[in-house]
């Protein structure tokens, strides 16, 4: 998937 | 747990909505209600349901359970629901099973389904308390056809949100499209409103793909709301009665 983030660069693992 | 739904179409119409983009999850019970929480295999989106307590009538659980569903599963056994059942969704102490109890609203048919349960070992994630920068509220039907509309054109989406509106632009190989929805107050329906509020115009881009998966959920709430800010993911929410809500995150793709 070029150019798209990843969810977890925002959210953290609890 | 015990927990009764008055119609089974809630239920259905949830999992409906996020059997394609999680697959396996844990429902996970407890007094306040069920919620869940998932990753999509990719993990670009994700979900995040709340069923409040008071969505039930009656609702009872005794003790944290997580309930481990195949959600194809899940969906082979709601398909023996009609829309109109009651639906009472009952489990053990530490089950194997998840009992679903379908009853017609006539009484004289009662359906009757365990589901195997799975041991799903899910990362739980933390979602920060956001202040959006912006937050947009639209007819979900609008939002939906705007999707379908502009994936003809692009993969991509730019939403960009201003005073005056917010846009939706594709550029793609055969050209270029854009939406503009202005708000406005509908005094006779206000399902038709679009609201905005913002502290801040944003501009962010994201996949159409997700969007138009996330719009799998349109039959459940008249309204979507749009919550975004500058590089942080999207929410997509879609509130539901009794604080229930089904939402959606999707992280933003690196814009131009």
């Amino acid at each position: 998937l070029k150019g798209q983030k990843s969810i977890l660069g925002f959210f953290s693992k609890t | 747990l015990e927990a009764r739904l008055e119609a089974a179409d809630l239920f259905k119409k949830v999992v409906e909505a996020i059997k394609d983009l999680v697959q396996h999850c844990n429902f996970d019970c407890n007094d306040s209600g069920i919620a869940l929480q998932a990753m999509d295999n990719s993990h670009v989106a994700l979900v995040s349901m709340m069923l409040t307590a008071d969505t039930f009538t009656p609702f009872r659980c005794d003790r944290n359970i997580p309930l481990g569903i195949d959600l194809t599963s899940l969906t082979k056994v709601l398909r023996a629901a009609q829309s109109s059942d009651i639906l009472t969704i009952k489990s053990e102490d530490a089950p194997d099973v998840v009992n679903l109890v379908f009853e017609g609203k006539d009484q004289d048919r009662i359906s009757e389904y365990d589901l195997k349960l799975m041991d799903i070992d899910q990362e739980h994630l933390g979602i920060p308390d956001t202040e959006y920068a912006a937050t947009a509220s639209m007819p979900a039907a609008d939002f939906k056809r705007i999707c379908s509309d502009l994936l003809l054109i692009s993969e991509a989406v730019s939403i960009e949100c201003t005073k005056e509106g917010i846009t939706f632009k594709a550029e793609g190989d055969i050209g270029n499209g854009s939406v503009t929805l202005r708000q406005h107050s509908d005094l006779e329906n206000s399902d038709k409103n679009v609201d905005i509020s913002l502290t801040e115009p944003v501009a962010l881009s994201f996949s159409l793909k997700y969007l138009t998966g996330f719009c799998k959920a349109t039959g459940l709430s008249n309204q979507v709301r749009l919550c975004l800010s500058n590089d942080v993911p999207l929410m997509v929410e879609y509130a539901l009665a009794n604080n229930s809500y089904l939402r959606f995150y999707l992280a933003p793709k690196i814009g131009d």
